[in-house]
C-alpha cells in the first residue's frame, strides 16, 4: 500500500479511535524508502487542513509520530518554512486561522512549541514559534 | 560573484 493509501487510513474522519496499525504502517514506509520524507511532508500538509477536526487532530497526530520515529530527513522537511508556513496559515487570522476548530489550533502550536525543545538545530522551527509569539498569535 | 543557488525553501509567512 502507498503512503497516500495509508495516510487515507491512518487520518479517516471515520475512524472510532486512533488507527496505530496505519500509523505505524507510514512511519515504516517513510523510514524504508528513499526521499520518501518530501511525498509524506505534501500528504500530511494537505491532511492537517482538512476542515473535518478529528481528520485533521489524527493528522497531527500522525505528524508527532513521524517527527519522533522518522529520520533527519523527515525533520529537515519539517523544519523548512515551506512546512511550517502550512502550520502557521492554520493559526494565523490573517489566514485559516478563524476557520481552523480551536483544538487543531492549540495542538498545532503544542507541536511548534515542543519541537522547538526537541529539535533546537532546526533552527527554522524557533523562529517561526518566535514569530508567532510577536505577532501575538501565541499567548502565555 | 555570488552563485545564486536554487534555494530549496521559502521564505517565513508572517502570521
Amino acid at each position: 500500500t502507498s503512503l497516500e493509501a495509508l495516510i487515507q487510513r491512518a487520518t479517516s474522519p471515520t475512524n472510532p479511535g486512533p488507527d496505530t496499525a496505519a500509523i505505524d504502517a507510514f512511519c515504516g514506509m517513510v523510514n524504508k524508502e528513499p526521499n520518501s520524507a518530501h511525498i509524506a511532508t505534501k500528504l500530511i500538509t494537505t491532511q492537517i487542513q482538512s476542515p473535518q477536526e478529528w481528520e485533521a487532530l489524527q493528522s497531527l497526530n500522525l505528524l508527532e509520530a513521524c517527527m519522533k520515529r522518522c529520520g533527519s530527513s523527515f525533520h529537515t522537511e519539517i523544519g523548512k518554512f515551506r512546512f511550517l508556513n502550512e502550520m502557521i496559515k492554520l493559526v494565523s487570522p490573517k489566514y485559516l486561522g478563524s476557520q481552523t476548530p480551536k483544538p487543531v489550533r492549540d495542538r498545532v502550536l503544542q507541536l511548534m512549541y515542543s519541537w522547538t525543545m526537541d529539535y533546537p538545530r532546526e533552527t527554522k522551527i524557533k523562529e517561526a514559534y518566535q514569530m508567532l509569539r510577536k505577532q501575538g498569535v501565541v499567548t502565555d | 560573484p555570488v552563485i545564486r543557488g536554487f534555494s530549496d525553501d521559502e521564505p517565513l509567512v508572517i502570521a
